[in-house]
């Protein structure tokens, strides 16, 4: 454990928190999307599936359950939620997933670390289908132009984390001595990526004062 | 093949 992967993790906390305050707190879903939530869930689901037999570090135990309880949390109020389904927007949260999950699905399977471990291939696909969960959440704020506060600060702790675990990955690479991750590598690195644009228009509306929103053109 | 890298990490 070094200090960039733990910072990540607890940004990755503070996504979760930020977003369950918005939507169970303030029972809204407006400027969120609901495909983003459902891919982060099936990102958990099948990446941690190794909870049932990894019991090696505590810590991930803890978190590990912590972030499948809160993905399906955000999805069961997006979809169930009274005030939450009057608030979000379907028609525009229209980003189509299926051409992310399928070549993620393939990649897993042809690119992965075991190639004879059905795990292994699960766990792949589930770093690839991360690296682009966030599209229909980008797609969906730059529709709509203006990124309300809370969303905004969401979006930025989520995307924080894995810039986070790339410094994680580089200080890992120096520090020990086979230590390679190119699955990893590349997909934290094309998530991140895709954050960028976001990350730009969030800094200069912040710039001026934290409850600034964020304006994408 | 590298060898499977345990996954130690979230």
């Amino acid at each position: 454990m070094n200090i960039f992967r733990f910072l990540g993790d607890m940004s990755h906390i503070l996504s979760f928190l930020l977003l369950l305050h918005k939507i169970v707190g303030g029972k809204s879903a407006a400027g969120i999307s609901l495909r983003t939530a459902e891919m982060y869930a099936i990102v958990f689901c099948t990446r941690y599936i190794d909870l049932l037999w990894n019991f090696a570090s505590l810590y991930n135990y803890l978190l590990k359950l912590l972030f499948i309880g809160a993905s399906l949390t955000i999805v069961y109020f997006m979809r169930y939620g009274p005030s939450q389904k009057a608030t979000y927007n379907a028609d525009e949260d229209a980003f189509p997933v299926q051409y992310l999950i399928a070549p993620c699905a393939v990649l897993g399977v042809l690119i992965n670390q075991d190639h004879s471990s059905p795990f292994e291939m699960v766990w792949a696909f589930s770093i690839y289908l991360e690296a682009v969960a966030i599209l229909p959440q980008l797609f969906l704020l730059q529709k709509q132009g203006e990124v309300e506060n809370l969303t905004s600060h969401y979006v930025f702790a989520l995307g924080a984390y894995r810039a986070l675990y790339l410094l994680n990955w580089m200080f890992r690479f120096m520090t020990e001595p086979d230590y390679q991750q190119r699955i990893v590598w590349l997909s934290g690195l094309v998530q991140t990526a895709l954050y960028c644009d976001f990350f730009y228009h969030y800094y200069q509306s912040k710039k001026g004062g934290l409850n600034k929103s964020v304006k994408l053109p | 093949a590298a060898e499977a890298e345990e996954h130690d990490e979230l």
